[in-house]
């Protein structure tokens, strides 16, 4: 069997074969090759390293690179998991398999955790959720008196802080997101699942089989 | 009176910054 494909296959930095992102996600080795495909146009829009960088991040989400966005920066930096300020691919396809309709509740439910968590102390204290609906607000343009945005905020926060002790923690979040499943509707992309039709990757497909 | 009786997660949750869908399109 020939190997011309493999050979000639340049890949990015931070690049790691499908067939091991596979085993470590919901993705079937073919939706890690499409990915790829989705990976190298995101990670080329602005700068063709095969990095993807936050402008490039922005542009994908809003058709507008400069346009900050605290959820946003947020998701980047969960997915930034290496922490050096852009997202590879290996680092892509395991942060959106959290996102795959398969993926296990928990780990949609603990990345959402995550994501509200602004300062990382292991708890969504009552001024985080403020900051995020103050943030909300200012995205959508909508306007509401601070009287009625404690109100929202304070509501929130009793039925969710079960305990009482003025931050929700990961039980009580879990608790929380059950008893409000839409909660996490937005961790689950149905996208996901028809990826090989949006992103064919034929060539990757032919280096795999190559390997194999 | 709707807002004040919204979930506050359930409003942060409609973020375009959450919606991650835009990524696919073409």
């Amino acid at each position: 069997m020939g190997c011309f494909c493999s050979k000639n296959t340049r890949h990015t930095p931070g690049y790691e074969e499908p067939t091991v992102l596979a085993a470590e996600t919901p993705f079937t080795v073919s939706e890690v090759e499409a990915l790829y495909e989705l990976f190298k146009k995101l990670s080329s829009s602005i700068i063709d390293d095969g990095l993807i960088h936050k402008e490039e991040f922005q542009l994908a989400l809003f058709k507008n690179r400069n346009k900050r966005n605290l959820f946003a920066d947020r998701i980047f930096d969960l997915f930034d998991i290496k922490r050096n300020g852009v997202i590879e691919f290996g680092e892509f396809v395991r942060s959106l398999g959290v996102f795959h309709p398969n993926a296990p509740e928990a780990d949609k439910i603990g990345f959402a955790f995550r994501l509200y968590d602004l300062r990382h102390t292991g708890y969504i204290e009552r001024e985080e959720l403020k900051e995020m609906v103050l943030a909300l607000l200012q995205e959508s343009d909508l306007i509401l008196s601070d009287d009625i945005v404690e109100v929202i905020v304070d509501k929130t926060f009793n039925e969710a802080d079960t305990k009482g002790d003025g931050r929700i923690d990961q039980e009580e979040w879990k608790e929380f997101v059950s008893k409000n499943p839409s909660l996490i509707k937005n961790m689950t992309l149905p996208y996901l699942k028809d990826i090989t039709l949006a992103f064919p990757s034929f060539v990757v497909s032919a280096e795999v089989e190559d390997l194999e | 009176a709707a807002p004040v009786t919204m979930n506050a997660f359930e409003l942060i949750s409609t973020s375009q910054g959450l919606n991650l869908s835009s990524l696919f399109e073409k």
